[in-house]
C-alpha cells in the first residue's frame, strides 16, 4: 500500500 | 505598466488551456524577465510553475513587478475569442483592476479587444530546491501521453522504473496488470521522436495517474517532454518553449507507509 505525500512535505517556504 | 505582444496567440492558449483544470485562481506575476505563475492543485499534490520569457514577447515592456490575479475559467471565456494566429497583446496598468487583452489578425484589419476584472489572490509560494535528478528522461510529448491514458484505464497509479535497461512504465489493477518499456532510440530524420534516458543511479517511484494524464493535456505546447525523477522527491514533468520559456508540473509521489 502506497500513501500520496504532498508538496508541502519536499518543498518549504522560500 | 505592463506590455506583451505575442506573436501567436496560440501559446498563451494552450498554456492555460493546459492548466485549467488544475488551478482555477493564480497571479500572473510579471516583471522585467517575464510572466511566471506558480500555483499549486487544491489537494497540494501537484504544482504548475510557468515562465514565459519577456524574450517570448515582442515588444515586452514592464516597468514594475504587477501580480494579475486571474480566474483561468475566465480568461479561457476571453482567449476563446481569439485565433490561434492572431497577434495578441496583454496590457495592464501598474495597480491594475483589470486585463486589457487585443487580438490581432495578421490577415485583415480585425482588431478585437477585451477587458477582464482581475481578482486579489493571497498566494502560497513554495520554494522548489535546485535538484540533481537522478533519472532524466526525453520523450515524444504524445508517447507519454499515450502510456499514461493506457495505463490509466487498468489503475489508477503508475510505477515508473528508470535502470540501465531502459525506463519502465508498469501499473497494476483489478482486471490485471500492464507494462510500457522504452529504450533510448534516436531517429536522425524526425528528432523529435527521440527518446532520451540519461541515468546516474536506478530510481522506482509511484505516481497518481490522474494528474499525469491532466499534465499530458500540455502535449501540445512542445514535440518532445522531459520527466526528472530522484527517488522519494517529486517528480518534475517540465515542456520546453521557445525562448527558455517553460511550462513545468511537479507532482509529489506515493510512497509506502
Amino acid at each position: 500500500p502506497t500513501k500520496q505525500q504532498t508538496l508541502g512535505k519536499f518543498f518549504g517556504a522560500p | 505598466m505592463l506590455e506583451a505582444k505575442l506573436d501567436q496567440a496560440s501559446i498563451l492558449k494552450k498554456v492555460v488551456d493546459a492548466i485549467k483544470d488544475l488551478v482555477q485562481d493564480c497571479n500572473f506575476d510579471c516583471n522585467d524577465s517575464g510572466i511566471a505563475l506558480q500555483a499549486m492543485d487544491n489537494s497540494h499534490v501537484a504544482l504548475v510553475s510557468m515562465a514565459l520569457k519577456a524574450e517570448s514577447f515582442q515588444p515586452y515592456r514592464c516597468d514594475r513587478n504587477i501580480a494579475l490575479g486571474l480566474n483561468l475559467t475566465s480568461l479561457t471565456k476571453v482567449l476563446r475569442a481569439a485565433q490561434n494566429e492572431d497577434m495578441l497583446t496583454l496590457r495592464a496598468e501598474d495597480a491594475p483592476d483589470s486585463l486589457n487583452l487585443v487580438f490581432e489578425s495578421k490577415a485583415d484589419d480585425r482588431i478585437s479587444e477585451y477587458d477582464l476584472k482581475l481578482m486579489d489572490i493571497d498566494q502560497e509560494h513554495l520554494g522548489i530546491p535546485e535538484t540533481e535528478y537522478a533519472a532524466t528522461i526525453t520523450l515524444p510529448s504524445s508517447e507519454f501521453r499515450r502510456i499514461c491514458t493506457d495505463l490509466m484505464a487498468l489503475s489508477e497509479s503508475v510505477t515508473i522504473d528508470a535502470s540501465k535497461d531502459g525506463v519502465k512504465f508498469s501499473c497494476t489493477g483489478d482486471i490485471g496488470n500492464g507494462a510500457v518499456t522504452l529504450r533510448s532510440h534516436t531517429n536522425v530524420d524526425k528528432p523529435e521522436l527521440n527518446v532520451d534516458i540519461e541515468l546516474s543511479e536506478p530510481v522506482s517511484l509511484t505516481f497518481s495517474l490522474k494528474y499525469l494524464v491532466n499534465f499530458c493535456k500540455a502535449s501540445a505546447l512542445s514535440h518532445q517532454v522531459k520527466i526528472c525523477l530522484s527517488n522519494e522527491v517529486p517528480l518534475l514533468v517540465e515542456y520546453a518553449l521557445e525562448n527558455q520559456s517553460h511550462l513545468r508540473f511537479y507532482l509529489a509521489p506515493k510512497i509506502g507507509d
